[in-house]
């Protein structure tokens, strides 16, 4: 299962 | 948040910052490329809508914040303000063809087919390419004043930092993000011949001309 992403960067 | 990372996002404020001042204070946007600028005002448009659906950190919002105000002030500054020193004919890289097929890639290659997570990836394969118009408009002019290689460098820094980051990020959290690792490695790539110029020639005091 794919993690989900969280895009936490700029 | 590690020191690779602050060090990446604080050389691209440097960059958006320095690119601001020099049109500021000459008064002129000779030699920048309003085109690239369009392109990254629409990389962080697209890619910080989670501003209104995802809270993060205040740093996250506040930076946000800032790369759109600049990149909105960057446009408004060279295609209203000083719009007569813009060098239209020289900026002539036709843009449609990064967005149409970076608009395609990001429809087809995404980790989730949802409207936010579409426009995030296309913001990210947008942005490894957004400079080239800048890098066409150097090698058609054959030069650039040495404050624009400067902003060059700062932004090519900032991408070099966040591939150490994604490094960092891999061994001690256990985080990848293939898609912007890939295009951060493309975007990274891209300023490698401009990186040989500005080690070769600014560092030594000289101005960045390319052989006719």
């Amino acid at each position: 299962e794919e993690p989900e992403q969280s895009h936490d960067e700029l | 948040m590690n020191i690779f990372r602050l060090a990446g996002d604080l050389s691209h404020l440097a960059a958006i910052i320095v690119l601001l001042l020099k049109i500021w204070k000459t008064r002129s946007c000779a030699g920048i490329s309003g085109k690239s600028q369009i392109l990254f005002a629409l990389v962080f448009t697209t890619r910080y809508l989670d501003l209104f659906t995802n809270f993060i950190s205040p740093y996250n919002t506040v930076m946000k914040m800032i790369y759109l105000g600049c990149a909105y002030a960057t446009v408004y500054l060279i295609y209203m303000k000083f719009k007569a020193t813009y060098d239209g004919n020289h900026d002539t890289f036709r843009a449609e063809f990064l967005v149409v097929p970076v608009g395609g890639l990001a429809f087809l290659v995404n980790h989730e087919f949802s409207p936010l997570e579409i426009l995030w990836t296309f913001s990210i394969y947008l942005e490894s390419v957004a400079i080239l118009p800048q890098l066409f408009m150097i090698s058609k002019t054959g030069e650039a004043e040495t404050i624009t290689t400067h902003y060059l460098f700062a932004l090519g820094m900032y991408r070099a930092l966040y591939l150490i980051n994604w490094i960092w990020r891999y061994y001690f959290e256990n985080f990848f993000d293939l898609i912007a690792i890939v295009a951060g490695c493309v975007q990274t790539i891209l300023y490698c011949d401009f990186f040989y110029l500005y080690i070769t020639k600014v560092l030594q005091g000289k101005k960045l001309s390319l052989p006719a």
